[in-house]
């Protein structure tokens, strides 16, 4: 079974760039 | 700036949020610290986890702050010189 080979590592770039960016603007919007 | 100047000032701000995640000044986040986040963050609790694995390179569980200001450098297309 080739559970990995679905999706491709975009997915998780993706959350990342959300997470962080999300973190970014919780940190310049509250103090 | 050189890439000297924008490694510190990445490492800066990978600190800054990292003690946004680090709300009890531990040194390094656990998942719980990442669930307690999902209240103030868009993403889902399964995403939160999802993002704690990726950044948690040696699975030990925590993330140190080595470990987030490397993804972070990643994020912003930076790679810490290990």
């Amino acid at each position: 079974e080739t559970k990995a080979s679905a999706g491709g590592g975009n997915t998780s770039e993706t959350m990342l760039a959300n997470f962080f960016n999300s973190l970014l603007s919780k940190k310049s919007g509250g103090v | 700036p050189s890439s000297s100047e924008m490694q510190r000032l990445m490492n800066e701000k990978a600190h800054e949020l990292f003690q946004v995640c680090d709300t009890e000044k531990k040194g390094f986040i656990t998942k719980r610290d990442m669930q307690r986040l999902q209240s103030e963050l868009p993403l889902s609790p399964e995403q939160l986890e999802h993002v704690f694995d990726s950044l948690d390179v040696d699975g030990n569980g925590f993330l140190s702050l080595e470990e987030f200001t490397d993804g972070f450098g990643g994020f912003l297309g930076l790679r810490s010189t290990s």
